[in-house]
C-alpha cells in the first residue's frame, strides 16, 4: 500500500492576480510532484496543494520567496490516512 | 455485514464490495421499485452498476446521477449509496419525489469508477483516475471527467499520461466513460444528467471547454440559485455556482459539457462540500450532513425537471 508518509495538504491564499500567476506556475513544476487538490481559479479561493516530503522544503521556500501566504491544512497526511483506516476497520467491527 | 439497507451505516464509508453488496440488497428489497443494470464493465472486468427507480412505463423521461467518477472523492460514493436509499424511502411520503417517480425514472450509478475505487482502497487512496494503462507511458489511468467528446484534447486537460488530468488517447476511450456514453444514447430520454464530484462546493452548468454561453444559460443559472439556496438551508452550507469555465477554470472533455451537447438540458456537476475540511480524507461524520444537504438541491432540479419536461 503506498504511504504518504510526512506529505502535506498546504491552503495557499493568493492575494493578487500576480500571485495567482505564479501559483499558477507551481502546477508546471513536474518535480515537485504536487497534487493540487483544489486547483487554481480566482483571487478569493484558495488552493488546496498535497506536496511530497520531499518536495515540502522546496514549496514552502517558493511560496514564501514570493510572499505567498499559505497554511499547513493537513500536517501528516499518513496519520490522517491512518485514522480513517482505523475508523474504518473499527466501525466494521 | 449488514442483513439490509436498514442496518446499512451510511456514516462510514464502505469498500467496494459493501457498495455492491447494497445495491443489490436495495434491489431485492424493492423489487416492484429497484432494478440493478449493468451498463459495461471498467477496464479490469469489475460491473458498472446503475441502479434504476422506476415505478413503471417504458422508456420513461429520465434523471441520471452519477457519484465517484473520481475514485477518491470517497464522500461522493458515500452520498450516492445514502441517495438509493433517500429514494426508496421517500416514495410515497415527499410528494415531490413521488411526483417525479410517478412520471420519471432516475438512474443511479453510485461507483462510477470501480476500479480507481478498489485502488483507493488497497493502493492509494489519492487516486482518481481510472486504472488502464497507457501505451508508451510508465503511468496508468486516465481522467474520466476530460475523456468526453466535448472539445476532447482542449486547453483544461494534459495530454501529459502521468498528469492527474490526462484526456487519454481518444475521446470515450475509458469504458467507464463509454458505457455511459451507450447508455445515454441507447435511453435516448434522459432528461437531467447530475454529475458529482468533491470537493470545493460548487454547482456548475456547462460550459467548460469553451467560453460560449450555453443557450439555456438563464434557466440554468436560476435552476443552480434555487438549489444552492435550498441546500445552505440545512447546515448554511455556502456554495458558488456558475458555468464551469467562469466558475472554475476551463475544462475540455467534460462530462456535463457532453450531456448537454447531446440535448440533455438539465446538466450539472456538483462540488460537494469541503466544510469539515480534510478534503478528500472528510472526516466519515460528515457523509450524512453532506448527502443531506446535497440532495435538497438535488430535488430541486429534479423538481423543475419534471415540472419543465421539454
Amino acid at each position: 500500500k503506498e504511504t504518504f508518509d510526512g506529505h502535506q495538504v498546504l491552503r495557499i491564499a493568493p492575494r493578487d492576480e500576480a500571485q495567482l500567476a505564479l501559483v499558477k506556475d507551481m502546477e508546471d513544476m513536474m518535480e515537485f510532484e504536487l497534487d493540487f487538490w483544489k486547483g487554481v481559479t480566482e483571487v478569493a479561493t484558495h488552493v488546496d496543494v498535497r506536496v511530497p516530503f520531499h518536495s515540502l522544503q522546496s514549496t514552502k521556500t517558493y511560496l514564501e520567496s514570493q510572499d505567498i501566504k499559505y497554511s499547513i491544512m493537513i500536517e501528516d497526511l499518513q496519520v490522517m490516512l491512518d485514522e480513517e483506516q482505523e475508523e474504518m476497520d473499527s466501525a466494521a467491527r | 455485514e449488514p442483513r439490509n439497507t436498514d442496518s446499512f451505516d451510511f456514516s462510514r464509508y464502505h469498500t467496494l464490495n459493501e457498495i455492491y453488496s447494497f445495491q443489490d440488497m436495495l434491489v431485492a428489497e424493492n423489487p416492484k421499485m429497484v432494478s440493478k443494470i449493468v451498463i459495461g464493465r471498467s477496464y479490469e472486468g469489475r460491473p458498472l452498476n446503475v441502479l434504476k427507480f422506476s415505478t413503471g412505463g417504458t422508456n420513461r423521461p429520465a434523471i441520471w446521477i452519477d457519484t465517484g467518477i473520481h475514485s477518491r472523492e470517497w464522500v461522493t460514493q458515500a452520498s450516492g449509496t445514502w441517495f438509493a436509499k433517500k429514494i426508496v424511502t421517500d416514495y410515497g411520503s415527499d410528494p415531490a419525489l413521488t411526483a417525479i417517480l410517478d412520471t420519471m425514472d432516475i438512474f443511479l450509478e453510485i461507483v462510477t469508477n470501480p476500479d480507481g475505487y478498489y485502488y483507493t482502497h488497497n493502493t492509494n487512496r489519492m487516486w482518481r483516475k481510472t486504472r488502464k494503462p497507457n501505451s508508451g507511458s510508465s503511468c496508468v489511468g486516465v481522467d474520466p471527467n476530460r475523456n468526453w467528446d466535448a472539445g476532447f484534447g482542449g486547453a483544461g486537460a494534459s495530454s501529459n499520461p502521468c498528469s492527474e488530468t490526462y484526456h487519454g488517447p481518444s475521446a470515450h476511450s475509458e469504458s467507464e466513460v463509454k458505457s455511459i456514453v451507450d447508455f445515454v444514447k441507447s435511453h435516448g430520454n434522459l432528461k437531467a444528467f447530475l454529475s458529482i464530484h468533491s470537493y470545493s462546493q460548487m454547482l456548475l452548468y456547462p460550459y467548460g471547454y469553451t467560453r460560449t454561453v450555453a443557450k439555456d444559460q438563464a434557466e440554468l443559472h436560476a435552476v443552480a440559485e434555487k438549489a444552492i439556496t435550498d441546500l445552505a438551508s440545512l447546515y448554511g452550507t455556502r456554495y458558488r455556482y456558475g458555468s464551469i469555465i467562469t466558475t472554475i477554470y476551463q475544462a475540455s472533455g467534460g462530462t456535463i459539457d457532453w450531456t448537454y451537447n447531446q440535448g440533455i438540458k438539465y446538466s450539472y456537476t456538483f462540488e460537494l462540500r469541503d466544510t469539515g475540511r480534510y478534503g478528500f480524507i472528510l472526516p466519515a461524520n460528515q457523509i450524512i450532513p453532506t448527502a443531506k444537504e446535497t440532495w435538497l438541491a438535488l430535488m430541486v432540479i429534479m423538481d423543475h425537471t419534471y415540472k419543465n419536461l421539454y
